[in-house]
């Protein structure tokens, strides 16, 4: 499958409704320091499954565009990310904050987070396997683990 | 349970040592990962040692900034040579290593991982450089910050 | 004791502001530092808030990666205003840098820093091209690394 | 005072003796990755009187040059300082790994660690207040330190 266009609803320095895409099989992020490039890699690793603590934020609700300056611009946000699979339909991953809560659609179908997590790792996608998401400044941490880390690792994985 | 976990660890340790030689471009490179406890290797630790080209075997503590990121690029790949995440999303990676190294990762990205789509962050054109497109972004004016997006595709102006 | 504390604490809070405005070389960039407890100021914590240029008060931990670097590097040379050491040597500062920022920073250390001797390691040359001199280092020969060392007097080449 | 020339011997992977120098105001340390650049910032921030775990090594004896791969080619290794004073005379400080410990020598004399240490404080230079040596990786945190760890830094340096 093949990631083809991340779209995001308020998501952190995202105002409004953007669409990013479509996506290459290589595709870089650039831009200058504080525009929003690592924000981008959150609203992927966010409907990925990924936890908060990872994304940078204490709460959910500090996802929502404005409430860094404490000014939320609305009560919820939302990231989808549509896949293209063996080249011909598409399948499209929603996870949105709403209150104090993270809501999963898949297709446009509202579905439980653990269904949610469950479609995700049969493609591959497992965020606690830590395999796929390198987080600014954390590169070389992936190489210096203690035996025991790396033990748990290989246990997630396999 | 213990079988699945046996199972990867050989999968990985067997083609660590291949995609580092092919990462580092050096046939002298060479990567080891294996479980301290062989018999019952779920119960201890896993081992993990890189000898960088043109060095000798030595505890990973004493690699460089830019070798230690080498090292972690190696066992990233193998893991995904054994369970394949459809993509990849890499914040400067790119922050330790010289050019030569930059461009060493860049060509392995474009022709060792045909079933994988990176996606990466980079300050440096010599990096950033070798992608199929860029997703540029600046900031906007508002009282926060408000990301602009630009796409451009780089497939339209170079043949490839 | 604690008044020499209470002076040193002023001193870097008063001149912090000002180094922070000239290194982002933005008058819209604003640095606090303070106690806690201004009573007591050594009783409890000192606080240190950045608002990067162009942005709103937020915490720390918002900052990016750049925007933290630029916000470490003005208490760095606010402190060497207090308590100046001779030379500073600072590895791989630029790493989270744009272009922009860098320079920045590297002209910050050229016209700002009058009594401060600065040994930068860098890899980007839009950082170690504003140096007065380079030292090279390059891997020789033997069984473990062997380095060997170089010295370019860039004054010679340019005027200043 | 003017940090004009370092002299190693047998230190990390300087082998034999190396003088760099002279050094500038503004003076660049380039190289390829592993070459030894940080390896020159560890033979500044020992001979400032740094510990050993700032220097990335367990163990004085692993400073000697070629002790990475356990054949250490002397028993003993030196860094040498030599700063120029108000542009007339010279002041060096040394300190060397003698079998398993530090001796320390101010232009030439041995003199003890607290009387090395006291020198160097004199002209602004002590390690322990952080205030002058960015190890690779480290600047970010200078400025994300907790409110109480900068209330020790400042008593440090008060
Ligand atoms: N909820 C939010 N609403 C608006 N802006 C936000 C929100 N959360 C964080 N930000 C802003 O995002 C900025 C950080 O952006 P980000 O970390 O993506 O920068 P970056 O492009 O990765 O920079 P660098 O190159 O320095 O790493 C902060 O300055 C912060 O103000
Ligand atoms: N005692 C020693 N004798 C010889 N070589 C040593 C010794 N201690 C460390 N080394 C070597 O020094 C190398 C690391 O050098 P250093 O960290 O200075 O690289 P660097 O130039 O800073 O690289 P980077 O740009 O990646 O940060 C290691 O590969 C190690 O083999
Ligand atoms: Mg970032
Ligand atoms: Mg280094």
């Amino acid at each position: 499958s093949f990631l083809q266009y991340i779209e995001m609803e308020n998501f952190k320095s995202y105002r409004g409704h953007v669409v990013v895409g479509p996506l290459k099989q290589f595709t870089a992020v650039i831009g200058p320091n504080g525009s929003g490039k690592s924000n981008f890699m959150d609203a992927i690793s966010f409907v990925m499954g990924e936890k908060t603590t990872s994304l940078r934020v204490k709460r959910l609700s500090d996802l929502i565009h404005g409430s860094s300056i404490g000014r939320p611009v609305a009560r919820s946000c939302y990231v989808t990310a549509k896949f293209i699979v063996n080249g011909e339909y598409q399948l499209e991953f929603q996870r949105s904050v709403i209150g104090g809560s993270s809501e999963y659609r898949i297709n446009g179908n509202s579905v439980s987070s653990s269904a949610y997590l469950a479609r995700l790792e049969k493609m591959g996608i497992n965020v606690k396997a830590k395999n796929f998401l390198v987080f600014q400044g954390a590169v070389e941490n992936i190489a210096m683990k203690t035996p025991k880390e790396r033990t748990s690792l290989f246990e997630e994985i396999s | 349970r213990s079988e699945r976990f046996t199972q990867c660890c050989n999968h990985i340790s067997d083609a660590i040592d291949g995609i580092y030689k092919k990462l580092a471009r050096n046939e002298a490179a060479q990567a080891y990962l294996g479980p301290d406890n062989p018999e019952e290797p779920y119960l201890d630790g896993i081992n993990y040692n890189c000898v960088a080209p043109g060095k000798r075997f030595q505890p990973m503590s004493n690699l460089s900034g830019g070798e230690k990121t080498i090292a972690a690029l190696a066992l990233l790949f193998s893991i995904h040579n054994y369970q394949p995440a459809p993509f990849f999303v890499l914040d400067e990676i790119d922050a330790a290593l010289d050019n030569t190294n930059i461009g060493k990762v860049a060509s392995y990205i474009r022709d060792h991982t045909t079933n994988l789509q990176t996606i990466v962050i980079s300050l440096k054109e010599e990096f950033y450089g070798h992608a199929d497109a860029l997703v540029g972004i600046t900031p906007g004016d508002g009282d926060c910050l408000v990301s602009k997006v630009y796409l451009f595709d780089l497939t339209k102006f170079y043949d490839k």
